[in-house]
């Protein structure tokens, strides 16, 4: 049925031919990023039917950080989301080091093992960056009640640690890789100043995805 | 599902986070809405590794830098939650709401939820129909408003053409314009779209008080399409 309408988007991992021409304008050609950050995008295929779409997204940084997070208030929080907020309370929001995003299969609604695989993520990450106390925020998005496929998404951390880079393109494989039925990459970023430092120029960067159950109410 | 990652080399101090955060992201990841459903996965974090040197933004609201910082992480959160609204899923307009002249800040932001969220206001957009009544209706079933703040004789509403040309009113204090129907239209040809809703300062007709913005989308065909076969 989706087939035969001309307009559909299936659910399916972002590739450069399905950008419409409309959305091409909000898709940066460079970027200013933060020093010290370094990011990448991995294929996975945590999705069977992804065959080589980056579906891992890493964001690391060099040194640690602090960290602040907001959380969807919905009752059924999913793994990730326990399993984040648990690692910002235990290191009160110092030492943050790196993100960790899986697009395909959102690890919402799947008990104790998809804790489990939330946690193991986290300390995969960390243990490829040489941590040994939980540093890592673990998010998913997808098809809520299935498991991930943890042992693939495990097997791909370390190749996405060594893939870690700070050039723009890695930024925008990195913001394509968070996406599912998104129809473009979300990526900004800019430069600032603070009064106390007028000499110093700041970045900051930003990526994001969401296309659809979008009416968030986060704290 | 909304996911976000904010990274930034200005020093931050740990204690600062949380409110800068919660600052931001209230005007705006928490002020969109695409389809009204609130995901299980929704996460935006942020992270300062200080790597670009310089004194650490106190935890202090009043000091310049936090004043400075949070100025601009609410315009760059803005900026990016914005674009999840583009890219909503079936869309073709994105959609501003702007509720001033309210009593409250929280009964304006709850109008302005509602109206993002009306999906009889959505579908007239997308069909461009200027059908300023559902905008209307949808102000009146808010729940949790201050009693005060809506007054229907107080009450206006007018779309504001991104071009810079003149507002087109269509109620006024309660009052229905005649509505030139071919400039509505040519108004709802364009993506972009402001719709204000101004609340006259409620029942004390107080005007100068509080403003809340939503982004939005319309609802169109392809959504339900999308969203018919997501899973299989």
């Amino acid at each position: 049925i989706a087939t035969s309408r001309n307009q559909v988007r299936f659910y399916n991992v972002l590739h450069d031919t399905s950008i419409p021409d409309a959305k091409r304008k909000h898709i940066p050609s460079d970027g200013t990023y933060p020093k010290g950050f370094r990011v990448s995008g991995t294929h996975v295929g945590v999705k069977a039917s992804n065959t080589k779409f980056p579906d891992l997204a890493l964001i690391s940084s060099d040194e640690p950080c602090n960290a602040a997070a907001v959380f969807t208030t919905n009752k059924f929080q999913a793994a990730p989301v326990q399993v984040s907020k648990a690692t910002l309370n235990s290191r009160q929001g110092k030492g943050v080091q790196s993100v960790v995003i899986n697009s395909g299969c959102a690890n919402a609604v799947t008990g104790k093992g998809g804790l489990e695989d939330a946690q193991s993520m986290g300390a995969t990450v960390d243990k490829c960056a040489g941590l040994s106390e939980p540093s890592t925020i673990v998010m998913s998005t997808g098809v809520i009640g299935q498991r991930l496929p943890i042992a693939k998404i495990l097997d791909k951390i370390p190749t996405a640690h060594s893939n870690l880079a700070s050039t723009h393109n890695a930024w925008l494989a990195t913001a394509r890789s968070i996406c599912t039925t998104d129809t473009f990459p979300k990526l900004i970023s800019q430069t600032f100043t603070l009064p106390s430092s007028p000499g110093i120029t700041y970045s900051v960067a930003g990526m994001t995805k969401g296309a659809g159950m979008i009416h968030p109410n986060m704290a | 599902t909304l996911l976000g990652v904010v990274c930034t080399d200005a020093p931050i101090d740990a204690a600062a986070m949380k409110g800068l955060l919660l600052h931001a992201v209230s005007r705006s990841f928490n002020s969109i809405s695409v389809d009204g459903d609130t995901s299980t996965n929704d996460t935006i974090a942020l992270l300062a590794n200080g790597t670009a040197g310089g004194s650490a933004v106190p935890a202090s609201p009043s000091s310049p830098d936090y004043i400075a910082l949070q100025e601009v992480l609410t315009s760059f959160t803005q900026s990016l939650s914005q674009l999840v609204v583009r890219d909503g899923e079936g869309a073709t307009k994105f959609v501003t709401v702007r509720v001033q002249n309210s009593p409250c800040y929280d009964s304006a932001r709850r109008i302005a939820s509602t109206i993002a969220r009306s999906p009889l206001v959505k579908t007239a957009l997308y069909g461009r129909d200027a059908n300023w009544g559902r905008i209307l209706c949808a102000i009146g079933y808010t729940e949790g408003v201050t009693d005060g703040v809506v007054v229907p004789e107080r009450t206006s509403v007018s779309f504001k053409p991104v071009d810079g040309s003149p507002i087109l009113k269509l109620l006024v204090n309660g009052e229905p314009e005649t509505v030139d129907e071919q400039r509505a239209s040519a108004i709802l040809q364009n993506e972009d779209l402001e719709i204000v809703v101004d609340l006259g300062g409620g029942a004390k007709g107080e005007v100068g008080g509080e403003e809340a913005v939503y982004w939005f989308c319309d609802f169109s065909h392809e959504y339900v399409t999308i969203n018919g076969d997501y899973r299989t």
